[in-house]
């Protein structure tokens, strides 16, 4: 079997897993630094009261990312990669089965920072989302096409630096439109701007399946 | 013999194509959109008359960048990797086969943006850059290591945005210094401030090669 038929037996272990236990979990992916470990921070604060949440952090080395949303009180897993420049199922199903999963309604896993295999390796989750940003650039969804097709939400973060770059916005909307059917959410953590519509997301596709 | 092993074997051939011609190679790499196009934009805008350039451009798909750079009158070869994260040294061989090295003084492959891969495999080159940015944050040497350690200069990009970010300056350094003796250049392509101490840094590595 291929390396992607075997990941995938697991990654349909791991949605068995989730199914049963009836929780949502959500793949965070995105380039190095664009944002995701800060949109989790905020989220779980925000959201705390209405759902029970868990995060997964993958990583090559270190545990920066979960020393920072342990911070949050709620039950977080560091997976290191070894080299690995993306997180696969089997890492993930060692993460979940670590886990009360029958007591969380929202798990997050954030994959390696990486727009591209992250892309091609399923994990069990039931949700996609990546994580753009304002510095990189308008051109990534026609770069690094298939993390932006598979996402069911783009989030472009970091739109409080809009005024201090040349990043066309409408160009950026367009190269995602005509690659991908995907949710488009421009925001910024740091302000807060257009944080509601992704808390509104995320809180009615956890609802459809929870 | 591993894929690494028979990546080296034709890494060591490129080695001896580029030593016989005289050419000084460099590997460019960093996340997607830290300005690695930008940066060589620049660069061989301002030193086209004192060297000639060529370029290899690596991505996942498309040729944007090297449309990008063809307008600077220079060879360029776009390699599309077909969805692998990095560039390889067969890839490269590729590219070096179809320009005519003798006649090259300089010649820049940019890697596929991602700070994982590229720097396990070997192409031949013989200098490391790695282009960070101020929106990725400062924790990238210790999130990533292993980029950082390899490259022979590391460069901080965008600095003009340091003062509408909470980018950590100091702990950059020190997190590039704990774990590399790579020269650390800090630079705005945008504004040119910095620009000169890189341009004098390569210059020197090209002319010591050449
Ligand atoms: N200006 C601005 N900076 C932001 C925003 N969100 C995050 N940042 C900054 O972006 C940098 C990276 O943020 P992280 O949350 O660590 O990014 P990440 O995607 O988790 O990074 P990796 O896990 O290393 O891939 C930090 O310096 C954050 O402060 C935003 O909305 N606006
Ligand atoms: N503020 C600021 N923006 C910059 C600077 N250098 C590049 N940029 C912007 O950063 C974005 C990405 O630049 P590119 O040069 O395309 O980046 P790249 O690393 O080649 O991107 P990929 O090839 O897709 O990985 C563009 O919007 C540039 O205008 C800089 O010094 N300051
Ligand atoms: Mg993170
Ligand atoms: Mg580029």
């Amino acid at each position: 079997a291929s390396i992607f038929e075997e990941n995938e037996k697991i990654a349909e272990e791991n949605r068995l897993l989730l199914s049963k236990a009836n929780t949502f979990a959500v793949n965070i992916m995105g380039s190095p630094g664009s944002g995701k470990t800060s949109l989790l921070e905020k989220t779980i604060s925000e959201l705390k009261d209405r759902f029970s949440f868990a995060v997964i952090e993958g990583d090559i080395k270190g545990s920066l990312d979960a020393e920072r949303v342990a911070k949050l009180d709620i039950p977080v897993i560091q997976i290191n990669t070894g080299g690995a420049c993306h997180l696969d199922a089997f890492m993930v199903k060692k993460g979940l089965e670590s886990l009360p999963l029958k007591d969380i309604d929202i798990i997050f896993v954030e994959n390696v920072g990486n727009l591209v295999c992250p892309a091609e390796f399923e994990i069990g989750t039931s949700f996609n989302i990546v994580v753009s940003s304002i510095p990189e650039g308008e051109d990534k969804p026609l770069k690094y096409p298939l993390m932006f097709k598979i996402a069911d939400i783009c989030i472009l973060n970091k739109i409080d630096l809009l005024s201090h770059t040349a990043f066309d916005l409408d160009a950026f909307k367009k190269h995602l439109k005509d690659i991908s059917s995907s949710q488009f959410i421009p925001l910024s953590v740091k302000t807060g701007e257009g944080f509601s519509l992704w808390i509104e997301a995320l809180s009615e596709s956890a609802f459809r399946q929870l």
